[in-house]
């Protein structure tokens, strides 16, 4: 779980990297999402 | 922000069945850039799709239309 | 230990991504493939718990007949592959008896190139 949380917190910044440069913002659960994926892959 | 070397080192570590098995470092190095733009891509689409929507927020069901054809570009 | 959070980005994370019992969803699943030919039932029990949301690959299906926009990395042999078939079952869905993809090919077939 800490492992998890380690790529959840990684993901979430580029998430949030990514949507301040269009400005729009991500969900908590769509960066969740993408993390779950991430993370499986 | 990107992913830390002994992070990715540590999700390699924790799926290898042979734990005599050792990464490289040029293959860390790989890893952590390939993981980076795999989830900068899943944010780009998913933004991409929400803007196509004429959100300003990006849901699930966003990221939920790109994933398949995400998943079958890695 | 060097790979985990630091305090400080763990209070971030605690704060900005961590899912919680009162949000919408506090918990993110996706799917796990099944394979019938296999019969790997293990994966039968897998329920899904109160709260938790299990991502689809098959929700937004009629959407997948073309190729969504890319950013860095451009779709590959096998989406593309993927997209055509999608378009192909979008375009037959809706026959009923006769079926357009027969009628093309049916001029072709060498009698004996079947057994």
């Amino acid at each position: 779980q800490s492992l998890k949380a380690a790529v959840h917190y990684t993901v979430g910044s580029l998430c949030q990297e990514a949507a301040d440069a269009k400005g729009v913002k991500f969900s908590k659960p769509t960066i969740a999402a993408i993390s779950e994926v991430t993370f499986r892959q | 922000p990107s992913f830390r070397k002994e992070l990715v080192n540590k999700l390699l570590y924790l799926h290898f069945k042979d734990d005599k098995c050792k990464v490289s470092p040029d293959a860390l190095q790989l890893m952590v850039e390939m993981l980076k733009i795999f989830v900068q891509e899943a944010a780009s689409r998913a933004i991409r799709q929400a803007q196509a929507e004429d959100q300003d927020k990006v849901d699930i069901e966003q990221f939920e239309k790109v994933l398949p054809q995400l998943l079958l570009d890695f | 230990k060097a790979w985990s959070l630091t305090e400080e980005e763990f209070r971030l994370w605690n704060k900005l991504y961590r899912l919680r019992e009162s949000d919408e969803f506090n918990e993110i699943v996706l799917p796990k493939t099944k394979f019938e030919s296999l019969q790997d039932d293990d994966l039968s029990n897998h329920e899904s718990r109160p709260g938790s949301y299990q991502l689809s690959l098959s929700e937004w299906r009629v959407w997948q007949n073309c190729p969504f926009p890319t950013h860095q990395v451009d779709h590959s042999d096998r989406c593309y592959h993927f997209i055509s078939i999608m378009e192909m079952i979008d375009q037959i869905r809706n026959e009923e008896d006769e079926c357009s993809y027969e009628l093309k090919l049916k001029p072709y077939l060498q009698i004996g190139d079947i057994s």
